[in-house]
């Protein structure tokens, strides 16, 4: 554990409070992609499935079941408590894409050819491209109140540290997981442009992102 | 590659 670690676990927490508490005080999932948080769930699912085989520290484990919690409490909101302020109108898009070259690649590329390795690579590049259905949905609405914003900029912060993580890991243990570093490298990159207009648009000021 | 099968990573 280091502090990059520990900062990037923190920003991926304080990311899915923020949207639980949105949608909760708001009484509605306007502007959220209910798909994206379906396939997170499902990242989650998969890749915390050594909760029953491995354990690692007390701190691995209680992060897993709140994540997995947390995950499944927005999926209940969003498709069940407030489906009727869900837009699936503009949340359109189409998740096999992402999800038939996801199973093809982690079939392709892991450690080891067992379920729960296989899962867990799924996962990894599930994971980098699961946003994708949200930064859809705002560029074809064409704008995002800034609670989402904030949201968005939080998980991208989680992805930039854990990066930072990951080249503190390889200089001082050796550690080098090349299936989670490229996928999250690529992940991160999605999240730069949004970086871009977060804080050109947001942070000065403005109540909803727009795009140029 | 050194490769990880125990992940100690969230």
């Amino acid at each position: 554990m280091n502090v990059f670690r520990l900062a990037g676990d923190v920003s991926h927490l304080v990311a899915i409070i923020i949207l639980l508490l949105k949608i909760w005080r708001s009484r509605s999932c306007a502007g959220i992609s209910g798909k994206s948080q379906l396939l997170f769930a499902l990242v989650f699912t998969t890749r915390y499935l050594d909760l029953f085989t491995v354990y690692i520290s007390a701190y691995n484990t209680i992060m897993k079941v709140v994540f997995l919690a947390l995950s499944y409490a927005t999926v209940y909101l969003i498709y069940m408590r407030f489906r009727n302020t869900y837009d699936s109108e503009n949340d359109s898009f189409r998740v096999e894409f992402l999800l038939v070259p996801v199973i093809g690649l982690s079939f392709l590329e892991h450690y080891a050819f067992t379920p729960m390795e296989v899962l867990w690579t799924f996962s990894i590049f599930l994971e980098a491209v699961a946003i994708m259905p949200q930064l859809f949905m705002i560029t074809k609405t064409g704008e995002a109140e800034s609670i989402t914003t904030h949201y968005l900029f939080f998980l991208g912060l989680y992805r930039a540290l854990y990066i930072a993580n990951w080249v503190w890991r390889y200089h001082t243990e050796g550690f080098f997981d090349q299936i989670a570093v490229v996928s999250g490298v690529v992940q991160t990159i999605f999240y730069c442009d949004f970086f871009y207009l977060y804080v050109t648009k947001v942070v000065q000021g403005r109540s909803k992102m727009s795009l140029p | 590659w050194k490769h990880h099968v125990l992940h100690d990573e969230l």
